[in-house]
């Protein structure tokens, strides 16, 4: 079983971006990192945000961290980033 | 590609009808490992200014330069200390896809005279937007670097992308990196076309499952790179390998792995297994290896060749020394002349090109179906040239494993390969159809793919709709088109519902009573698939729309070959007034149980006017 404390990079999925011209996507990211992790400072945490044609970001989180977010209302999907072969 | 465009019938210059303005105006997204942009497969001469709709930029890094070929560079690798953070391919891969889609074309191109020709894309004239995901340094491509490729990608407003990247199996949509960016780019028009994986020739191991993904598997082509072997008694064996290496026929003694080893059992030393192989026993001579996986071990350890054996040896590839991959019955007769002799030689000559024009076979590596995520989708979509393919490369990356030669064109096999010729002829339909959605270019290619009767084991399932041409893509008469609705309704029908839903779609929608009962064969897609309980008597039924793009005042037939099944077309006759005017048919498809043996049963409805012809394959296969 993984150590819970240890981290992985996961992508955090959240579907289309909101229509609303007022959603400010990375803030919204922060926030919910904030809220997820409850360090003020998530910059270690951020490795990149999905905000131009969809919405999302991905960040390194502990296994308990990925099941909240899981279960968030805007949350559609929290999955280990992999790395992927050339065919 | 100096010879598989030629090969699928999209010859060169003016030989192949074009849209010269629009295809310069194309601009396709490689999401891959970069880019050499130095080749003259990606040479601006003769370019305009990037097209007005084009939105993205040039990070490509210090030193790195775009020019109005390559119009756009992105970088999603980590900075890795102490090397240059840039878009230059480290792999080769991504020169290689870039040029077989969209590359200049480039005269007297050869892999040290091999595969001489003139290497082109399938639409020299469009635009090159590189999104660089992978490299050696983090030994393959993030995913999370693969969604980032595609949110701008998206946004910078591509008209197509590829990307030559697969996972090792099928996943489930919302842990599918690649799904869900293609289904965010196919809500904004824009084609993702995938590789279907080179995990065949087993079953279900296509790992581009998504109906938004147009994917594709690699079959051979009209030329073939082979590699002799004359052995002491005057025998010669035939192997595949593209050995440039001239040892001018001088024949030296054979010593077999296994008998080359003082540390390691049998089995590993006769696969030539790393640390196995004795150096006082194979220095100058040449090592026969059960497998062709670790010849490299014998070159370190001084051999002059290799002679190997592979049960796929059916595309050729690229060694650092001479090699010869043979398959088993000619492994054997090397065998059986070295238990002849006390002291066995041989030769292993220089590769040759051989010509057979002859029906493109699939590629054992190409990865097959059934779907594993979406039983009821036939995936790989389409089949493609994918084995020994001379496209662009990175001199700065070595042609093969330990290998010291620098080269800007080499040969690759491989899935990854066959996908970006279907980017490019996506491309060319799109450059007489600008407007057509990502599933009319899809459907377009499917529905006038040539059809192959392969012995393969369920050839549905190896070459999807059958084999790419082009010229006849641009003209389908009828099109399949599925749009984001229709793709709501396909995931309400997998029970994506409430949340999930609201979030992917971007909509306040849930779904309706009528959505959620959706079967994905429902889903309009080129090809017709069914799962159904083996042994059982089954009735099955396809909806589906078409769409006339073809004549005005026009009437399709339909007909059924290859009818191991019963198959009701109703209404069998379609009249289509103006074009994009609508029809809709359903298939009743039944038969007798299914059995072991005969797992698959399938048949091919064509429509016709009499001019076009637009076929589609209908697979019924038993879950076994």
């Amino acid at each position: 079983a993984k150590n819970d404390q240890e981290k992985q990079v996961y992508i955090v999925y959240m579907g289309a971006l909101p229509a609303r011209v007022d959603y400010m996507p990375m803030s919204h990211h922060t926030s919910i990192l904030r809220e997820v992790t409850g360090e003020s400072s998530i910059e270690s945490r951020l490795v990149r945000n999905y905000k131009r044609s969809f919405n999302g970001f991905a960040a390194w989180l502990t296994e308990s961290e990925r099941q909240i977010l899981t279960n968030m209302e805007n949350i559609v999907s929290v999955f280990p980033s992999k790395t992927l072969k050339l065919q | 590609t100096t010879a598989s465009w030629d090969f699928v019938g999209l010859k060169r210059g003016k030989r192949a009808k074009r849209n010269p303005s629009i295809e310069s105006d194309t601009i396709i997204g490689v999401i891959d490992s970069g880019i050499y942009p130095l080749s003259d497969s990606f040479s601006d001469r003769g370019f305009g200014p990037p097209p007005k709709k084009w939105k993205g930029v040039c990070h490509g890094g210090k030193h790195f330069p775009c020019n109005n070929k390559v119009i756009g560079a992105r970088n999603y690798t980590p900075k890795i200390k102490g090397i240059p953070h840039s878009v230059m391919d480290n792999m080769g891969h991504g020169s290689h896809t870039a040029s077989t889609a969209a590359g200049n074309a480039v005269k007297d191109v050869s892999f040290y005279g091999l595969a001489n020709g003139t290497a082109r894309g399938g639409v020299p004239a469009a635009r090159i937007a590189v999104y660089k995901v992978c490299d050696p340094g983090i030994k393959g491509c993030t995913s999370d670097g693969i969604l980032s490729a595609f949110d701008d990608a998206i946004a910078d407003n591509v008209d197509l992308i590829t990307i030559s990247i697969g996972d090792e199996k099928g996943l489930r949509f919302e842990e599918d990196t690649i799904a869900i960016g293609a289904f965010h780019a196919m809500v904004k028009g824009i084609l993702t076309v995938n590789s279907a994986g080179n995990n065949g020739p087993e079953l279900s191991t296509v790992t581009s499952v998504a109906p938004w993904i147009f994917t594709v598997g690699a079959s051979d082509t009209n030329r073939a790179f082979v590699t002799k072997a004359v052995l002491g008694d005057g025998k010669t064996v035939v192997g595949r390998s593209v050995n440039t290496f001239d040892l001018k026929g001088t024949k030296y003694p054979i010593v077999y792995g296994k008998s080359a080893s003082s540390n390691c059992d049998s089995a590993s030393a006769g696969l030539c297994s790393p640390g196995c192989l004795d150096r006082k026993l194979v220095r100058g001579k040449i090592v026969l290896c059960d497998s062709a996986q670790n010849v490299e071990e014998a070159k370190y350890m001084g051999a002059i060749a290799s002679i190997a054996r592979s049960s796929l040896a059916d595309a050729a590839y690229v060694f650092s020394f001479p090699v010869s991959v043979l398959s088993a019955p000619a492994y054997n007769d090397v065998l059986s002349y070295m238990n002849s002799t006390k002291n066995p030689i041989a030769a292993v000559l220089k590769s040759e090109t051989i010509f057979n024009q002859k029906v493109p076979v699939i590629a054992s590596y190409s990865s097959r179906g059934p779907n594993p995520i979406i039983p009821d989708i036939l995936k790989p979509d389409i089949t493609a040239p994918g084995s020994e393919i001379i496209a662009a490369y990175s001199p700065t990356v070595p042609p093969s494993i330990s290998d010291t030669r620098h080269v800007k064109y080499s040969i690759l096999s491989g899935t990854s390969m066959s996908c970006p010729h279907v980017a490019g002829v996506a491309a060319y339909v799109k450059s007489f159809h600008p407007r057509w959605s990502p599933s009319m270019i899809q459907s377009a290619i499917m529905t006038t793919a040539w059809a192959v009767n392969a012995s393969t084991l369920m050839p549905e399932f190896a070459y999807g709709a059958g084999h790419v041409n082009p010229l006849a893509a641009v003209h389908p008469g009828l099109v399949y088109e599925a749009n984001k609705s229709d793709h709501i309704a396909f995931l309400c029908g997998l029970s994506y519902t409430g949340k999930n839903l609201r979030l992917i779609s971007g909509e306040s929608c849930s779904c309706t009573k009528a959505q959620s009962k959706f079967l994905p064969r429902d889903l309009n897609y080129p090809s017709m698939t069914a799962k159904v309980p083996a042994r059982k008597p089954f009735k099955v039924t396809f909806r589906r729309t078409v769409t006339n793009v073809g004549t005005s005042n026009t009437t399709y037939k339909a007909k059924v070959v290859g009818s191991k099944l019963d198959v009701k077309v109703i209404p069998n006759v379609l009249s289509l007034k103006s074009m994009h005017d609508k029809k809709s048919f359903k298939v009743t498809v039944s038969g007798k149980g299914l059995r072991a043996g005969k797992l698959v049963v399938s048949s091919q409805l064509i429509w016709s006017d009499g001019f076009h012809f637009v076929r589609s394959p209908i697979v019924v296969y038993a879950a076994n």
